[in-house]
């Protein structure tokens, strides 16, 4: 899983 | 995407529709803060460093092409443009920039989900966006009449947080997530900046009075 959270918000 | 999301990008994408609306048709830039505007652009340049490498969907391009494109054309409109510069109160608008930018960075190089350049530039991006919002609620303060619009910026522009803080709760118990601590809490702070403005906001729209925040 992605480490960074929430990249696809803006 | 949830509906807390959407409307929060919604409301989001109004705030600054209203903000261009009043630049660029009353051709007025009074009451709103030049610092702040700048602060945005810096927030927007430095958190979407991967909008050309990484995709993720077509709205997410086009609403970071349009967050970066509106608050770089603002920062112009009130530099450059030569009649909405003239209503720019300067001399109120005194908030030190660096007194946020450069405490916001030096926390992203401290605390970060992993020490990479991209990764410390969005963590930045972060921190910067709770604060950014400060030198215009400083300005409102000293504004005696402050006008429907740049009333309804600031509104919205809270609003939006509020509609992604809600956004994360559901995605909390519907998504298989971290714990987010650097983006809730940050998310946190900047919401709470707001809470006494919306006080006196409610309560002028209540009363049907002018806004006025009291000094």
């Amino acid at each position: 899983t992605e480490p960074s959270a929430f990249k696809d918000e803006l | 995407m949830n509906i807390f999301r959407l409307a929060g990008d919604m409301t989001h994408l109004a705030s600054v529709l209203v903000l261009l609306l009043k630049i660029h048709t009353i051709k007025s830039c009074a009451g709103v803060s030049l610092k702040t505007q700048e602060l945005y652009a810096l927030v927007f340049a430095t958190r979407y460093l991967d909008i050309f490498t990484h995709f993720i969907s077509i709205y997410n391009t086009l609403m970071k092409l349009i967050f970066l494109g509106s608050s770089f054309s603002i920062v112009w409109y009130m530099r450059r443009h030569k009649i909405v510069r003239r209503s720019y109160d300067k001399e109120q608008d005194t908030f030190r920039h660096l007194f946020l930018i450069l405490p916001c960075f030096l926390l992203a190089l401290v605390i970060n989900e992993r020490f990479t350049f991209k990764e410390v530039m969005w963590t930045f991006s972060l921190y910067l966006e709770a604060v950014a919002i400060l030198p215009q609620l400083v300005l409102l303060q000293r504004t005696r009449n402050i006008d429907n619009l740049t009333g309804q910026y600031v509104f919205l522009l809270g609003g939006y947080r509020a509609l992604y803080i809600l956004n994360w709760i559901y995605r909390y118990f519907t998504e298989q997530h971290f714990v987010h601590w650097i983006t809730w809490i940050s998310g946190l702070v900047q919401t709470l900046l707001y809470a006494d403005f919306f006080y006196y906001y409610f309560h002028s729209w209540k009363n049907n009075e002018k806004l006025q925040l009291p000094a």
